[in-house]
């Protein structure tokens, strides 16, 4: 699966996420990806979330959405992200990982599989990384 | 104000053979997305770049990379969220395109339906002129030897397992 969330010059956000899904999977059997609240959110009042991981508990927590409501609450992005995929696996027992811009700027990511790649920009400096706590940073 | 854009390329046991072409592919995506904002794109003109870029490259699960179904097939899924307003597009089970997000798209900006799936998707890419490919085109020799090691691994043991990272507290991961 992969994913990408953006903050345009006017504020305004967006999310995208595609996937193969699984391998072997049963044919017609459809993820959490193209699920609204899901596989992707955003709401210029919140923030944008795409996620990746098991599909199937993704959708059962609601995993885009329950991050963007924890961000309403008051909680940072980072927050947000760490409390649901917790939630998650204590919950429903299935791993992922997301990527959030919240309507104030913050941007970040979390994953509680082994690893994810992820990479953004931001004021000038290109960031990425792969595996736990990882972070490579070049400025442009 | 300051443009933001940040990717991933999925959330997995990655091996280490892919670890190079995985950074390097969520990196080319970021600054894909990146220059689209900073020449006055929108954030959905952004996003729609950089999951392309990824969709083209096969170290990723999407697109050109997808894993292959239980025939051995591809079926690709893809949404688009529009924050302004929260319109939305996309498509599941499509097959044989190179590109589902931008067909995700083309559901939020020309129908008043939020998803299609399998023959109806397959049949907007056809109305909104995208190509076709040979039903090989997106199957790699590496998701035809992972699809292999599952059926031959399944067909051993007679359950079901995935053979992507082969700990099953992972499997299962889109």
């Amino acid at each position: 699966t992969v994913g990408a969330v953006a903050m345009d010059t006017s504020g305004n956000l967006a999310s995208a996420t595609s996937t193969g899904g699984i391998t072997a999977k049963k044919p017609g059997r459809v993820g959490d990806t193209p699920v609204i609240g899901a596989g992707a959110f955003a709401d210029n009042d919140v923030g944008a979330v795409s996620s990746t991981g098991h599909g199937e508990s993704i959708m059962k927590v609601c995993l885009t959405r329950r991050i963007a409501e924890l961000m309403e609450r008051g909680l940072s992005a980072n927050e947000a992200a760490k409390t649901a995929l917790e939630f998650m696996s204590t919950r429903v027992g299935g791993a992922g990982g997301v990527i959030v811009i919240s309507k104030k700027g913050e941007v970040c990511h979390s994953f509680t599989t082994s690893r994810m790649a992820w990479a953004s920009v931001t004021q000038g400096t290109l960031k990425s990384g792969i595996d736990p706590g990882q972070e490579f940073t070049e400025n442009l | 104000m300051e443009p933001l854009m940040i990717v991933h390329g999925g959330a997995w046991a990655i091996p280490g053979e892919l670890t190079e072409r995985s950074l390097n592919g969520v990196r080319r995506a970021a600054l894909e997305g990146h220059r689209v904002l900073r020449s006055g794109g929108s954030a959905v003109d952004a996003v729609v770049a950089a999951v392309t870029v990824l969709e083209d490259d096969t170290a990723f699960d999407a697109g050109h990379g997808a894993v292959l179904n239980l025939k051995g097939e591809v079926e690709l899924d893809a949404i688009v969220i529009d924050g302004r307003d929260l319109s939305s597009g996309a498509v599941c089970a499509v097959q044989d395109i190179a590109n589902p997000v931008q067909l995700a798209r083309l559901v939020m900006d020309k129908t008043d339906h939020c998803l299609l799936g399998g023959v109806g998707a397959n049949d907007f890419a056809k109305e909104q002129g995208f190509e076709r490919l040979p039903p090989t085109e997106l199957v790699t020799p590496e998701a035809r030897a992972e699809w292999e090691k599952y059926i031959k691994f399944t067909t051993a043991v007679g359950a079901l397992f995935s053979a992507r990272d082969g700990d099953p507290k992972l499997t299962g991961c889109d």
